[in-house]
């Protein structure tokens, strides 16, 4: 409306100038928190080492092109329904001489309004040495009590040499994402003369991550007869 | 559609930018700087309602249909004729957004995972008169 005019749509007199501004921005916040279902903004984050970062997003790049059959985004913006890709680092949990745990924690805003559409785990190997090596990848879930873990899969690699090695874990993360906490503890297990399987920092730029899909849940249509 | 110039007074699409650094938001948005919020503005032409048939638009002609003429009257003696439907007040026409397009946000959340996500319908692109 006309600076100190009446507001015809909204039917309050017209803000001045500056308590217009500051109005807007609050909305503009309110709407954005809304729409990424966060209760207020995050504080402040712990970005993850730029090494790993680049790392991840090389591996991510080279994943889709290797796998073009891979999740394509909704051909026009709006067609489908909101979309999220996750990048998650790992936590590094407690070790012992032959193995070694990680925890990939998700938000629970994300978690409980979406569903899982694609997650694959990215490990590196470092040099194993000769011949093929044995490791064991086990996923493990808090139990429904809290108390415990559960092994919700275990996968049997032949580490041939030194490199990435990618995971689907969709399934055990779709029914993380059911849970109060959804976190994934993933157990590394390794020959006694191996030695630790992951690289010697957070900061190194081979950190194992996970990359996740998800999309909004449809909304529930409440059919009326 | 129209962008609002300084003295607009019909409906038009006002340009609102909100920088993420000028509201602290710089930390946890990686992408974009910030967000062209926009919004609709302006008054739209009146349409008067009361004339049936004289629509100019199809909000209003709908708006505009002779309501059904009332059941025939029991065979006992029929009440008094209803009193005549008073006019429709003139119906107010609205200016809302036409077109808008997704925010692309790429953002770290409160475990620091980095989430991209496009919000459908965040930003307006035009506006005009219902």
């Amino acid at each position: 409306a006309a600076k100190g005019g009446w507001c015809p749509a909204c039917g309050v007199a017209a803000l001045a100038p500056g308590a217009q501004r500051d109005a807007l921005l609050a909305l503009a916040k309110q709407s954005i928190l809304a729409k990424l279902r966060l209760p207020a903004r995050p504080s402040a984050p712990q970005p993850p080492a730029r090494g790993a970062l680049l790392a991840a997003l090389r591996r991510m790049r080279a994943q889709r092109s290797d796998t073009p059959g891979m999740l394509r985004e909704p051909t026009r913006p709006g067609m489908g329904l909101q979309r999220y890709e996750i990048l998650s680092f790992a936590e590094s949990g407690s070790s012992t001489s032959r193995s070694v745990r990680l925890h990939f924690r998700f938000s629970q805003e994300v978690a409980g309004s979406t569903e899982i559409l694609q997650a694959t785990l990215y490990l590196f190997w470092a040099g194993p040495g000769a011949g093929a090596q044995p490791v064991t990848v086990r996923l493990l879930q808090p139990d429904p009590a809290g108390l415990n873990t559960t092994v919700a899969s275990e996968t049997r690699l032949e580490v041939q040499r030194s490199g990435w090695t990618t995971l689907d874990i969709g399934a055990a993360v779709r029914s993380l994402f059911g849970q109060e906490t959804p976190r994934l503890t993933v157990e590394l297990e390794v020959p006694e003369d191996w030695g630790s399987p992951l690289p010697s920092h957070h900061g190194d730029s081979h950190w194992p991550f996970v990359v996740a899909q998800a999309q909004a849940r449809t909304p529930h249509r409440v059919h009326r007869r | 559609g129209v962008d609002c110039g300084a003295d607009s007074r019909m409906c038009c699409r006002q340009e609102f930018f909100v920088d993420f650094k000028e509201i602290g938001w710089e930390d946890w948005i990686i992408q974009p700087e910030g967000y062209h919020m926009n919004f609709c503005a302006g008054l739209c032409p009146l349409h008067m309602a009361s004339v049936p048939g004289l629509a100019a638009s199809f909000h209003t002609a709908v708006l505009n249909r002779p309501p059904p003429p009332p059941p025939p009257p029991p065979p006992p003696p029929p009440p008094p004729p209803p009193p005549p439907p008073p006019p429709p007040a003139a119906v107010d026409s609205c200016c809302v957004p036409t077109q808008r397009r997704p925010l692309s946000l790429l953002y770290y959340d409160r475990d620091s995972n980095i989430v991209k996500t496009d919000i459908p319908d965040m930003i307006v692109d035009s506006c005009g008169c219902t």
